[in-house]
């Protein structure tokens, strides 16, 4: 049986006009370097979940897209990431969100899964319990880039200025 | 958001999606991806990650609407994504677009905005990465 493996890095951000050369290189070689992470599991043998963990991991380690460490700030000017893996074959499932410090969120999520009775945990019992399991921490610092700082400022001014919070433009509206 | 889904060797589906959320969404916003059935589903039939206005996906279950379209409708996985993104999220104001693998390892990666940035692979054929509509 053959194996099949696809992969995205958003859509909401994307403005053909205002995406340079050079971000565009970036961005393509981001997705093929993940993509190529997931496929080296299910050429090997490896399992669905491996694989679609394997290359979310890759992206959330890329400053390109919006997770992990390229994630976007919130109103309060911090990160809130989160993350989910799901087996199709079992339905097993793990999810976690407001995690603020774990590097690869993704990796919470499959350890809620492998170890908890739970579906979801969130905030700061979330982080606790990802310390516990011995995933890795990172500062604050870890997760700003100017890029995704200066978005955050933008929309707060539009905000301030009497914009409609559920009304961002397509640049900063989602990720 | 990020996101992948794969259909082994063995026929088994995963799904798994990963977020920093929406640019100064309110502190403590839970968005579609960890709300399982809404940005992120896996079952025996089908695979599902998505990406765009998370409030959307939720409100539509939509991730498990395109599992519950092929299993109860028999509609092939291009059918349900396509009704889906095209149809259901815009109805619910959203825009995105989610990527899919069905048992058959086949791959759809429908999307009812300007891009999304994805790439998919079968076997060792070479791998496709695409933004926009056209490629």
């Amino acid at each position: 049986m053959s194996f099949s493996i696809a992969i995205h890095g958003g859509a909401g951000t994307i403005l053909r006009s205002e995406i340079q050369p050079e971000e565009e290189a970036r961005i393509r070689a981001g997705l093929a370097h993940a993509l190529e992470q997931g496929r080296a599991v299910l050429r090997a043998g490896g399992a669905a979940l491996d694989a679609v963990q394997a290359a979310v991991m890759a992206l959330e380690d890329d400053p390109c897209f919006n997770a992990g460490r390229g994630a976007v700030f919130n109103d309060a000017g911090f990160v809130e990431l989160e993350a989910a893996a799901m087996d199709g074959a079992t339905r097993a499932a793990g999810t976690v969100t407001g995690l603020r410090r774990v590097r690869n969120p993704v990796c919470a999520a499959r350890e809620v899964m492998r170890r908890t009775p739970h579906v979801t945990l969130g905030f700061e019992a979330a982080e606790r319990f990802a310390e516990a399991c011995g995933l890795p921490l990172e500062d604050a610092a870890y997760f700003h880039t100017d890029k995704r700082w200066a978005a955050l400022q933008q929309e707060l001014a539009r905000i301030a200025a009497g914009g409609d919070a559920s009304q961002a433009s397509e640049q900063v509206k989602h990720g | 958001t990020v996101g992948a889904v794969a259909r082994d060797a063995q026929g088994r589906l995963a799904a798994a999606t990963s977020t920093g959320g929406r640019t100064a969404k309110m502190a403590g916003r839970i968005g579609d991806t960890p709300v399982i059935g809404a940005g992120t589903w896996a079952d025996e039939t089908v695979a599902v990650s998505a990406t765009g206005h998370g409030e959307s996906f939720v409100r539509g279950a939509l991730a498990h609407e395109i599992s519950a379209r092929m299993r109860l409708a028999g509609q092939s996985l291009a059918d349900a994504a396509e009704a889906v993104v095209m149809q259901e999220l815009g109805a619910l104001a959203g825009t995105g677009g989610i990527i899919a693998v069905d048992r058959n390892g086949t791959i759809v990666t429908p999307f009812n905005c300007e891009g999304m940035y994805r790439a998919w692979a079968v076997d060792d054929a070479p791998p496709q990465v695409a933004i926009y509509h056209e490629e």
